[in-house]
Parts: structure tokens; sequence; C-alpha cells
């Protein structure tokens, strides 16, 4: 299914290094193609919509972000992927069945701070640390 | 509620959530973070209370220098703020995971005997610290204004006391945290360390009494603060006293599994 639902960007496989290799199973594992290969994607998490202005002061949202995509061979098309998602890649493409390609996940993350109302009116101001996706990658 | 950005993918599913899921949605976002429910503060006019209006200054800095070293907080508050927040505080926040200001919660003043009629109280509510969060550095803030008319070339002697026992039939014992020498004409804000006193609170909440004030003139004549220059309840809401405490993690929390 992999295959069939990339048959609209099998047009593009027509560089030199592509058309040489061939088999069909090789051509499953070349997502490289910008679309589906994991990076980062915007996402924003707004208080705002929440309706929770009344007691987050600030800020109105965060940038939350997400990683999405597919690691596949070959890896090096990946800058963040690990050097054991390589491996992980190459055991995958021996029993596709039982071992799962390596994962799409943040490499980076950031912290944000959160500056809010507790039950009582006092103000909390706390630091959150691993909330914002700054960059993905294969794992 | 969670809005996707500017890039819509073909293949992602767009769709409005249901109440029961948005519900959900909100629940997991208050659990990210850490908190059990929503909070519903009583803000009647408390939104331009000195206390928010430190802490968004805390905020304001933390958000233009992310990250950044102690030096560039110094700059900062150097040159822009030197109102609110201080030098103190811009090393605290560097330090700390979570700042929590507190309103004074006494709202009428009581009935003292003679001898401190003109001693006032201050209250503070600690009781909702999250849990694992240690107390690294306390302050309580109190504003002076400049005094002009009475006691204008006058020195006071502000003392501030922790509560240590209420009496029902005398006097309640005061300890002396600290004592500052102050100009009729000095203006700003005061602070006071009372760091133990708070770590001391959040482990016996039942000796939270709370913290007293008196002022002497240079000749030992106890006086009203007011008279003194020093903010009080019927003050502008913008210079009302409150409390300040920065937090440490003390303890690495994992979030359990619903």
């Amino acid at each position: 299914s992999v295959g069939r639902r990339r048959q609209p960007n099998r047009n593009r496989s027509n560089s030199p290094q592509e058309a040489s290799k061939g088999s069909t199973h090789t051509a499953d594992y070349n997502s490289s193609d910008q679309k589906t290969a994991c990076r980062k994607h915007e996402l924003y998490v707004s208080f705002r919509e929440l309706g929770w202005q009344d007691w987050i002061i600030a800020p109105e949202g965060y940038a939350a972000n997400y990683c999405d995509g597919e690691c596949s061979f070959p890896l090096n098309a990946h800058m963040n992927a690990t050097n054991h998602a390589i491996v992980q890649t190459l055991v995958h493409l021996m029993n596709p069945e039982n071992v799962p390609k390596p994962c799409c996940a943040p490499t980076k993350l950031h912290a944000i701070s959160v500056l809010y109302y507790d039950d009582n009116s006092n103000v909390i101001l706390k630091k959150y640390k691993n909330m914002v996706v700054r960059a993905c990658g294969c794992h | 509620s969670v809005l996707d950005g500017s890039e819509l993918q073909p293949n992602f599913m767009h769709r409005r959530l249901r109440t029961q899921e948005k519900r959900e949605m909100q629940k997991e976002i208050l659990s990210i973070l850490g908190l059990n429910h929503r909070p519903r503060p009583h803000l009647n006019s408390g939104k331009y209370n000195s206390a928010p209006l430190f802490m968004l200054d805390l905020y304001n800095s933390m958000s233009t220098e992310e990250k950044s070293d102690v030096d560039q907080y110094r700059s900062l508050f150097t040159t822009t703020r030197p109102a609110l927040a201080s030098l103190h505080d811009a090393e605290f926040l560097h330090d700390s995971d979570m700042v929590m200001s507190f309103v004074n919660s006494v709202e009428n003043d009581r009935e003292l005997s003679p001898q401190r009629r003109h001693h006032k109280e201050f209250k503070f509510n600690l009781s909702q610290i999250p849990e694992g969060e240690a107390i690294t550095a306390a302050e309580f803030r109190i504003y002076k204004e400049c005094v002009t008319r009475t006691f204008r070339n006058e020195t006071f002697l502000l003392s501030v006391f922790q509560v240590v026992w209420e009496h029902p039939d005398r006097d309640a014992d005061l300890f002396l945290l600290d004592t500052r020498r102050l100009w009729a004409a000095e203006e700003g804000w005061l602070e006071f360390d009372i760091t133990a006193t708070s770590n001391f609170w959040v482990m016996s909440p039942h000796h939270n009494l709370g913290l007293q004030i008196s002022v002497e003139t240079s000749s030992g004549w106890n006086i009203n603060p007011k008279e003194a220059g020093l903010v009080g309840r019927d003050g502008a809401l913008e210079k009302q006293p409150f409390m300040v405490a920065f937090f440490k993690v003390s303890e690495v929390r994992t979030r359990t599994a619903r």
C-alpha cells in the first residue's frame, strides 16, 4: 500500500541514482521525497481557543509542533537520523514484517514559560521542559 | 482547540472536535501543565494588582532573554526595569523552575492591644504550592511612598516580624525577622528575605500565622505605617504588598498513565 500511495511521485525518481536501483523493493524504501520524509510540522496550541484567558495570563498559546513522516532507506537523506536508526533501517529491510522502521520523533525540544493564576488568585510562573519541538529526526 | 499551522497536508485529517473530545483534549493539556483541574481565580481588581504585574515583568524578561545568562538579565533589569523586579529577582529567576506570587489575604485590620495598635498584619496562603517544589528564596515586598508633610526630615525604623503563636487573652508572640532604617523621602519597593519563614510555613502550614510590621520614629514613637509612607490595602493596586517565592524542583516526577 505504501508503494501504491506514492505512485504519483514515481515520475520524480528519474535521477540516474534512483533509476539504476531497478527493483520494486528498493523503490518502496526510497522515500527521501521531501513530502513524506520525517520532518517537523507546525502545530499551535491556543490557550485562547481553549477559553483559558481568564486564568492563563501569558502566553496566548505556543507553537508545540510535531514530527511526522517516514524514516526510510537511505537514511542519510535525513540529516538528523541517529547512528542506530541506520542499523534499524537495515534490519527492517532484511525483515520488514517483524522489525519496524525507525521512528520519526523529536531530536531537539525546548521549554516554554507559562504565567497563570491559581484558585487563590496567586500567580505562578512556571518553566515547562520539552514542550516545543525544534527539530525532528529518525530514532 | 488545537490548531494546525499554516501548512495543511493533503493526507491530514481535519475535523472539528466533539464536545467530549474537546474536554479530553483540555484534560490532557492541563495534565501537561501539571494541573488536575482548571483554576478558577476570583479576579475583581486583582488583574492590576502589584503581584500579577511583578510576575508579568518576570515573564517578559524571561521570554525576551530566553535561557540567557545572568549578565543579560542584569542589563535588562538595570536598564529597563528598575521599578518592580530587582537584580536579585533576576538571579533567583535564573536558578528557578517556578516563581509564585502570593497576595495578602488579610481583609480587615484586627483590634490589637494598645501597645500594638499600629502593627499591620499580612497573611499569605501557601497551601497551593505544587508537590515536589522546594523554596529556594522568598521575599516580602512592601512599597514606600515619599513622605512630604508631617515627618518630612524624619527617619523611621521598620521592623518585620513573623507571628509565632497567637493567644486568646494577650498579644501574639512575635519573632523579629528584619529591621530597616528608612528616609522619609525614600520611595520604592522594600524587599525582606523571608526564605526560612516560608519554608517553615510550607513544612507546618498550621504555623502560618502571617507577618506583622511596625514603624518607629527616630525618637522611639510607634506610628501608623501609612504615616511613614508604607502602602497598605487601601493604597494603589499596583503598590499593594505581596510575597514572592522562587522554587526548584526537588524530585523528578513522572506522569502516571491514565
